[in-house]
């Protein structure tokens, strides 16, 4: 455990707190994407699998299930829930899920470390995780203008991301064994998305300003 | 050689 990885986790359960606060306390989803919460649903139950048979240490296996529960938790209060579920408007938010799901289906069965099943299924959820925020994006860009709460949401996340990148080079330095050449593709990748967003975020904030996200 | 990496992260 390092202190990148360490606020990356924290930063990571901040952007869960923030929007399960924003839809149970507002009553409201407008400006969430329920797809890309369904994506880490998918994420996070695909990858801990693990959780019967790998066992790392309490703080990992006690995240992955805080995970699993808050992703599964914030898709049913969206898509099941009053009066949340009516706030939720299927014709913006309506990315195309299976291009993403599909082809990181077949890069988990084709680039993965050892050929095992769930070495495929993990790798399927590192690509996935990687593409999950664009249905997000997507929509945060067809409103223009975005609510703050939405805005550190996507922040705290990108901040979980940024601080991953700084974790594996870390590791990389100060450990002999330490090379992940999947998960440090796929996350440079995830971490490029957010750059645009952070460019605007950054725009609004500045200042001590608290201004909506405008985005062109 | 290297040893395939733990799954030690999130």
């Amino acid at each position: 455990m390092n202190i990148f990885r360490f606020l990356g986790d924290m930063s990571h359960i901040l952007s869960f707190v923030i929007l399960l606060l924003k839809i149970t306390q507002g009553k409201s989803a407008a400006g969430i994407s329920l797809r890309t919460q369904e994506l880490y649903m998918i994420v996070f139950c695909s990858r801990y699998l693990d959780l019967f048979w790998n066992f790392s240490s309490l703080y990992n296996s006690f995240l992955k299930v805080v995970f699993i529960a808050c992703s599964s938790a914030i898709v049913y209060i969206i898509r099941f829930k009053s009066p949340q579920k009516d706030t939720w408007n299927p014709e913006l938010d309506n990315f195309p899920i299976q291009y993403l799901i599909g082809p990181c289906a077949v890069a988990g069965l084709l680039i993965n470390q050892d050929w095992t099943p769930f070495e495929m299924i993990w790798a399927f959820s590192i690509y996935l995780e990687a593409v999950a925020i664009l249905p997000q994006l997507f929509l945060l860009q067809k409103q223009g203008e975005v609510e703050n709460l939405t805005s550190h949401y996507v922040a705290a996340l990108g901040a979980y991301r940024g601080l991953y990148l700084m974790n594996w080079v870390y590791r990389y330095f100060t450990e002999d064994d330490y090379l992940q050449r999947i998960v440090w593709f796929a996350g440079t990748v995830q971490t490029g998305l957010y750059i645009d967003f952070f460019y605007h975020y950054y725009q609004s904030k500045r200042g001590g300003l608290s201004r909506p996200v405008k985005l062109p | 050689g290297k040893t395939p990496p733990k799954k030690d992260e999130l």
